[in-house]
Formats: C-alpha cells, sequence, structure tokens
C-alpha cells in the first residue's frame, strides 16, 4: 500500500 | 508590449504537445529573462516548469514583466497550425486581453496570425530551492519512455533505485513484476545514446507511472533526459531545450507504508 504526497509537501507556496 | 521571434517554432510546438494534457491553464511570464511558466496539475503532485531564456530568441522585445493566463489546450491547438518549419511570434499587448501567434513559412509565402483569448488564472507559485541531489541519471530520453511505457503495462507505480551497480525500474501488479536496470554506459560512439549516473548516495523512491508517462510526452524536445533523485524529495525529470533553457517536470513520491 503507497499514499500519493502533494508537492506542498516539500515546496513552498511564494 | 511584448514580441518574441522564434525562429525554431517547432520547440513551442513540442513544448505545448508535452504539458498540454498534465495542466489546463496557466500563467506565462515574461521578463528580461526570458519566457517561463511554472504550474502544477490539479491535484498538486505533479509541476512543470519551463524556461525559454531570451537569447534563445531571435528577436525578444519585454518592456515590463507581463503574466498572460492561457488554456493551455487552446494553446496547443493554435500552435498545431503552425507548420514544423515556420518561425513563430508570440506578440501582446500591456494590459491587453489577447495574444497573437503569428507563423510564418520559412519562405515568407505564407503568414497566419492567430488570435487567442487571455484568461485570469488565480496560481499558486511554489518556491523550489536549488538542491543537492542524491542520485543523478542521464540517459536517451527514448529509453527512458520506453521503461516508463513498458512498466505501466505492468503495474501502476515504479519503484527508481540508484546504487552502485546502476539504476533499477521496478514495478508490481496483478499478472506479476518487472525489474529493468540500466547501468552506466559512456562507451558508446554518440554522447546522446550514454547512461551516466552520478551517486552520492543510494537511493530508492516510488512514483506513479501515470505522470512519468505523462512526461515523456516530452521526448522529442530533447535526446537525453536527466532523472535527478534525493529521499524526501520530488524527483525532476529534464529535458533541455537546445540553446534555449529547458522544460522540467517535479513529481512527488508516493509514501510507502
Amino acid at each position: 500500500k503507497s499514499s500519493q504526497n502533494r508537492l506542498e509537501s516539500f515546496f513552498k507556496p511564494v | 508590449m511584448l514580441e518574441l521571434r522564434l525562429v525554431q517554432g517547432s520547440l513551442l510546438k513540442k513544448v505545448m504537445e508535452s504539458i498540454k494534457d498534465l495542466v489546463n491553464d496557466a500563467n506565462f511570464d515574461c521578463s528580461a529573462t526570458g519566457f517561463s511558466l511554472q504550474a502544477m496539475d490539479s491535484s498538486h503532485v505533479a509541476l512543470v516548469s519551463l524556461l525559454l531564456r531570451s537569447e534563445g530568441f531571435e528577436h525578444y522585445r519585454c518592456d515590463r514583466n507581463l503574466s498572460m493566463g492561457m488554456n493551455l489546450g487552446n494553446m496547443a491547438k493554435m500552435l498545431k497550425c503552425a507548420g514544423n518549419d515556420d518561425i513563430v511570434t508570440v506578440k501582446a499587448d500591456d494590459g491587453g486581453d489577447c495574444v497573437t501567434f503569428m507563423f510564418e513559412s520559412p519562405n515568407q509565402d505564407k503568414i497566419a496570425d492567430f488570435e487567442m483569448k487571455l484568461m485570469d488564472i488565480d496560481s499558486e507559485h511554489l518556491g523550489i530551492p536549488e538542491a543537492e541531489y542524491e542520485a543523478i541519471v542521464r540517459m536517451p530520453s527514448a529509453e527512458f519512455a520506453r521503461i516508463c511505457k513498458d512498466l505501466s503495462t505492468i503495474g501502476d507505480t515504479v519503484v527508481i533505485s540508484v546504487t552502485k551497480e546502476g539504476v533499477k525500474f521496478s514495478t508490481r501488479g496483478d499478472i506479476g513484476t518487472a525489474n529493468i536496470v540500466l547501468r552506466q554506459n559512456t562507451s558508446v560512439d554518440k554522447p546522446e545514446e550514454a547512461t551516466i549516473i552520478e551517486m552520492e548516495t543510494p537511493v530508492s523512491l516510488t512514483f506513479a507511472l501515470r505522470y512519468m508517462n505523462s512526461f515523456t510526452k516530452a521526448t522529442p524536445l530533447a535526446s537525453q533526459v536527466t532523472v535527478s533523485l534525493s529521499s524526501e524529495l520530488p524527483v525532476v525529470v529534464e529535458y533541455k531545450i537546445a540553446e534555449m533553457g529547458y522544460l522540467r517536470f517535479y513529481l512527488a513520491p508516493k509514501i510507502e507504508e
């Protein structure tokens, strides 16, 4: 089983 | 006033074909540096980053920074009407509500202009810090596309593992499993056929093949692709655009539970 990360977990909004 | 003349208009056609299915609407940003775009797919799992540097254009005029919201599907439709050898010019007025794409045949005997309405797009811009990647794999782009396509017939996700032995692409599905290992290969006659693996630390990450396959639509842009991996970071799949810049795709990894 695996779940999908979202980009905001790594990159912060500017 | 914005006026960008690109002799190799086919580059812009290829860029649009590469990204139109991943992102629906996006803001193109124009500045003295160049023509750029950053956009996420609707589920915020993948991000496209495009840069076409101003020096790569035959003529580049951008009086002030301009952000133009476009529907990428519609833009791709219009650019599809340009011939592969056509010179493409992008024109817009400051504060205007439309953009014009002009296509000139190489011997100037056919000139077309297509005007497209711009749209207001609230897009979130993510800050992407410079990172040191644990492993960087450079390989033929067609080989990468082939691997992603083949594995997606077996499973939905790919585990990319880089060790001293090489880079391994693995998947698992209802019918069975598949593993494809590429070793470093610099002894080929042509540099575009080389596979080069730079590894600081062994790394293994899982990604959705659906997105990887979408990225490989950029294969016609470059003979080589660079895949940069670090644990705890989205993978970067980069296609260099000759003399001009790059098309990069970022994809967030899946978490194994």
